[in-house]
């Protein structure tokens, strides 16, 4: 599971 | 990580670099907005404070300094070091029209109504529009020099590789994430018609001008 809170992006 | 993923975090730098360079090589900071590289500074420290709770790997914690790190010294070379060659006569476009709409709107509409998150979202609100001083200064001009044009053309492309990697991450892992996915299409929409004559003119060889 994705969570979009992780914000593994930049 | 995908490629296109990787792809825009490298022009990410690679844009980030072109300008330290360019400033720090020519020793002038001419055509260069610097309302729009404190609106920089301010969206990578709203969006990287997760460095002290959140750690993801050492890419994306190498990648958040670096980037931290080379806003706050653009910032210094222009307002500072290389302060006499700023041109604050051309770069007058109001950024409070941007921070306070994107302040307002992060606190309407976000993932979760918590101090952190809304920085996050305000970040990346601010983001897309943080350009705006630099593509006003050029109209205002009427021109830029090829290497502030590379910049931009770096900078620009770095979203939208993101917007490929979106795509990419929705249909292998049924990722999406809406804000960062309309904020980055609005992001790119506003290079566009730079885009357009960076293709035309400048990989001819010619300098960037606007029609009169």
């Amino acid at each position: 599971e994705y969570n979009v809170y992780d914000h593994d992006e930049l | 990580m995908n490629v296109f993923r990787f792809l825009g975090d490298l022009s990410h730098l690679v844009a980030i670099v072109i300008l330290l360079l360019k400033i720090w090589k020519t020793r002038s900071c001419s055509g260069i907005s610097g309302r729009s590289q404190i609106l920089f500074a301010i969206v990578f420290t709203t969006r990287y404070l997760d460095l002290f709770s959140n750690f993801i790997s050492v890419y994306n914690t190498s990648m958040k300094i670096v980037y931290i790190t080379c806003s706050y010294a653009t910032v210094y070379l222009i307002y500072g070091k290389f302060k006499a060659t700023y041109d604050f006569n051309h770069d007058t476009f109001r950024i409070e029209f941007l921070l306070v709409p994107s302040a307002i709107l992060a606190f309407l509409v976000n993932h979760d109504f918590s101090p952190l998150e809304i920085l996050w979202t305000f970040s990346i609100y601010l983001e897309s529009v943080a350009i705006l001083p630099q593509l006003f200064l050029v109209s205002k001009t009427g021109e830029a020099e090829t290497i502030t044009s590379h910049y931009l053309f770096a900078l620009g492309s770095y979203r939208l590789l993101y917007l490929l990697n979106w795509l990419w991450r929705y249909f292998s892992q049924g990722f999406y994430d809406l804000i960062a996915l309309l904020s980055g299409i609005l992001q790119t929409v506003l290079y566009c018609d730079f885009f357009y004559l960076y293709i035309s003119k400048v990989l001819k060889g010619k300098k960037l001008s606007l029609p009169a």
